[in-house]
Order: C-alpha cells, then sequence, then structure tokens
C-alpha cells in the first residue's frame, strides 16, 4: 500500500503544473526509500523530465512494496484543481491498484474530499542518465532565468547561453533584430538566493529551443533558484530543488548543420 | 539555422 501525504497540496499542484504541457502521460514510481520518482520524455523526443519527490516531501510517506502508477497529467491537474493549496494532500493506493485516491484535507474546517484518479498502463522507454562532469555549471534566481526564457521567446526560436569565466550571457537573434542580457557571478550575503555563482572548467556556446525553455521555467514556482549545467554538444541540464529531491530537465541544444 | 537534436539519440535506453 501507498500512502503519501503532503503538507500543502501546493507542492504537488506546482509540480504538476510544471510538468503537464510537456509530457501528458507518465509513470509515478513510488518506493519506500526513493519516494516518488518519474522520468519522462515529451513526444518530440527533445526534453526529458526527470522528477524525485524524496519521503522528505512528505510529512508521512510509506510504501509497503514498490509500485507503477500510470497517470495521465491532464485529469490529475483536474482532480488537484478542486483542492485548496493549503489543504493536507494524501495520494493513497492499495497493493496493484486500478485507481488513485486523493484526498484533500481543510485543515481549519472539518472538510475532507475524496477523489478517485482510473490509472493507465504507460508504455514508456527508460533512458540511463549518467552523472557527467559538466563544463560549467550556473545557480542564479529562478525568476530572473524565467524572465529571459519568456522574454527573448517574442524575439527568437532560439536562445544561446555563452559562459565564460567571467560572465553568463543569453542571446537571442531574430527577424526584427537581437538581444543580449549579461549576468556576472556576485556573492548576496542578505539573499542568498539573489547570487549567482558560475563555475566554469571551459567555455561553452549553446543554442537552446525557446519554445522548450518556456515549458522549463513553468517550475519556477517551485524554487527560487535554479542550477543549469552545460556541457559542449550535450544535453543541459535544469534543475529546481524541492524541500526534498529535485525536479530537472534534460533540454537536447541545437547544432549548426 | 541551427538544427535541433533528438534528445534520446544523447542517452541509452535503461
Amino acid at each position: 500500500m501507498l500512502e503519501g501525504k503532503f503538507d500543502q497540496a501546493s507542492l504537488l499542484k506546482k509540480i504538476i503544473d510544471s510538468i503537464r504541457d510537456s509530457v501528458k502521460l507518465c509513470n509515478f514510481n513510488c518506493s519506500q526509500n526513493d519516494g516518488i520518482t518519474v522520468q519522462a520524455i515529451d513526444d518530440s523526443r527533445v526534453l526529458l523530465i526527470a522528477l524525485k519527490m524524496d519521503p522528505g516531501c512528505f510529512q508521512e510517506f510509506r510504501c509497503d512494496r514498490d509500485m507503477v502508477l500510470g497517470l495521465d497529467l491532464e485529469s490529475l491537474g483536474k482532480i488537484l484543481k478542486q483542492g485548496n493549496n493549503e489543504d493536507y494532500l494524501t495520494l493513497i493506493a492499495e497493493d496493484n491498484p486500478d485507481s488513485l485516491l486523493i484526498v484533500f484535507e481543510d485543515k481549519k474546517k472539518d472538510r475532507i474530499s475524496e477523489f478517485s484518479l482510473k490509472l493507465m498502463d504507460i508504455d514508456s522507454d527508460v533512458l540511463t542518465i549518467d552523472d557527467m562532469d559538466n563544463d560549467c555549471s550556473i545557480t542564479m534566481p529562478s525568476a530572473d532565468f524565467s524572465k529571459i526564457a519568456r522574454d527573448f521567446k517574442t524575439m527568437s526560436e532560439s536562445l544561446q547561453i555563452i559562459v565564460t569565466k567571467e560572465s553568463v550571457k543569453f542571446k537571442a537573434e531574430g527577424q526584427i533584430g537581437s538581444g543580449s542580457v549579461i549576468f556576472k557571478p556576485h556573492t548576496d550575503l542578505d539573499n542568498p538566493d539573489e547570487s549567482i555563482k558560475i563555475d566554469m572548467n571551459q567555455p561553452v556556446n549553446l543554442t537552446f529551443g525557446a519554445k522548450y525553455l518556456n515549458d522549463i521555467v513553468k517550475a519556477s514556482t517551485l524554487s527560487s533558484t535554479i542550477t543549469i549545467k552545460l556541457t559542449d554538444k550535450a544535453p543541459a541540464l535544469f534543475e529546481f530543488k524541492l524541500p526534498s529531491g529535485y525536479l530537472r530537465y534534460y533540454l537536447a541544444p541545437k547544432f549548426e548543420d | 539555422t541551427p538544427i535541433q537534436n533528438d534528445l534520446v539519440e544523447f542517452y541509452t535506453m535503461a
């Protein structure tokens, strides 16, 4: 049996809102030690989502035996809208389930809402992603990165990320002209999440689809910082930390033909 | 114009 209780429904709501425009169907893998993990690739095979909700994400978590919950995220999203952000949210599944029970409890009123979501058999390819050495790692406020991704999408289909030891530069070239934003590393002692940290082994210059970056920055609601790991001619990793665990996006770059 | 790569080509199926 699975029983996972979130202190606030808003955490799962934000996570599902961050991924459901990229993937519609995915398997939630549940286990006692790892909590709930998800790996899913978007239909265009450009973006991969790796989610890890450790048991620490939950106020209470038990999973007596490993199980896989095949979920339609659009349907799950409809049910999650029924609860309030502050509610307790509990996911309950029996062994070999054909449905997932979702329970909202209002903390102040004696109100309990229960929903049952039908599960699906989902065939999905799982990719092995080894921890590799990256050429660069940037940690910056997620709001800043989100603004760049949203603003530059109106100018160009692509966004270039150029990292040197001294700076990270975001650059877009489109029909109407071009633009760039440069950030230099700095440490904000009063507000550490406002700091910008650049670790560089080798400079990189990579280009990504603006559409996918716009999907990725939907997760900015989950964490005030984002870590971007870049390696020449390889997929980039965009990571948002959860209270315990992470939401990662792996995005294939664009190359010149 | 740069060409979009397929992510799956970078990794192996588990």
